[in-house]
């Protein structure tokens, strides 16, 4: 579950709350997603060049949000949600965040002795 | 072994983000290496390794330490070992890009590579080597890190496919979660993405099924100590 947060990025409420249905019959789904959306932007101070990256952007958010709820039912000891990351794709994030080069263990390598663990 | 170890409460850890994973995690270790060496706790230079750190894998031709292009911690170093040390942060300060020219200066040397190895992929080894030896180089699947916000992450499929490298700095017996309503013991993990991700900059995942990879590639280095120099 993505977590809401105020515009100061403390937590106001662990969960979303179903947000009852507005007399205008907007989505309230959508509703949670813009506001969401407004106040990751806040929190973490982001803005786009032009209103194409916007909207860009936001559906990418959008399904980061279900990525972080998939996230939390296959991790439920952990709490997922909305991050500095969230307006990223996975594979952005990965070229932009990682960096190990492919990983094979050095056949060269020492190996540390083994420690005494009892007592 | 002690129930719960954290190097953070012993003054071995600094603080600090950077965007070169590799390095961060190679300096770390190393940091905390020279920190038990020297009582002396340095910032050491990521820019450094970022900039002259072309070492390369000799079991795999290409594989070589590049920057923003990845690296390996082994591999680090040994780069280390041979040009001699690395240089303090505020010597080589970072400049999160890696298009600029080598600018190391032997005569700036902080810390002194001794020597480094790899450790098995033993949960009591690993723990035994962070309490002897300092904070762990190690690697792991970032694939939960994206949306990590807090709490022990044991998740219960996850790749073992390394693609980031951390910094291991100490273990607590049982981090509540609450929605299993178990205890779980968890590694303590230092991440390069600043305060505002995760645990002010810290993830924990749980200990017990190499969760993530994060037993399968862990090293441990040792500094010379400096101060008798």
């Amino acid at each position: 579950s993505a977590e809401a947060f105020s515009a100061e990025g403390s937590e106001v409420d662990p969960l979303i709350r179903q947000v009852t249905d507005r007399q205008d019959g907007a989505e309230p789904h959508l509703l949670t997603e813009e506001h969401h959306f407004s106040l990751f932007k806040k929190r973490f101070k982001k803005i786009y060049r032009s209103q194409e990256e916007h909207d860009h952007r936001f559906r990418i958010f959008k399904a980061n949000l279900k990525r972080a709820e998939r996230h939390q039912k296959l991790d439920p000891s952990a709490t997922h949600g909305v991050t500095q990351f969230s307006d990223l794709t996975p594979s952005e994030f990965r070229r932009t965040y990682l960096g190990l080069r492919r990983l094979r263990l050095p056949k060269d390598a020492n190996e540390a002795p083994i420690l005494p663990t009892d007592n | 072994l002690p129930e719960d170890f954290d190097w953070r409460e012993k003054g071995a850890v600094t603080p600090g983000t950077c965007g070169s994973c590799w390095s961060f995690s190679t300096t770390g270790a190393l940091e905390g290496a020279n920190f038990l060496a020297t009582r002396k706790l340095e910032s050491l230079s990521e820019q450094q390794l970022v900039d002259c750190d072309h070492e390369c894998d000799p079991e795999e031709a290409g594989s070589c330490d590049s920057g923003c292009n990845g690296g390996l911690m082994n591999s680090a170093f040994e780069y280390t070992l041979k040009a001699g040390g690395l240089m303090r942060e505020e010597d080589y300060p970072y400049t999160g890009n890696d298009r600029g020219t080598c600018k190391f200066d032997k005569s700036k040397i902080a810390a002194k590579v001794a020597n480094f190895s790899v450790v098995s992929l033993d949960e009591d080894q690993i723990a035994a080597n962070l309490v002897k030896n300092g904070p762990l180089a190690v690697a792991i699947n970032a694939v939960f890190m994206q949306t990590y916000m807090k709490g022990v992450s044991c998740p219960y499929i996850c790749s073992k496919r390394l693609d980031h490298g951390v910094l291991l700095v100490g273990y607590g017996s049982a981090g509540y979660a609450p929605v299993r309503m178990k205890e779980k013991p968890y590694w303590i993990i230092k991440n390069s993405w600043g305060e505002s991700w995760g645990e002010n900059g810290f993830y924990k995942i749980c200990r017990g099924r190499n969760i993530c990879g994060v037993d399968s590639m862990v090293s441990t280095v040792a500094a010379v100590n400096t101060n008798s120099q």
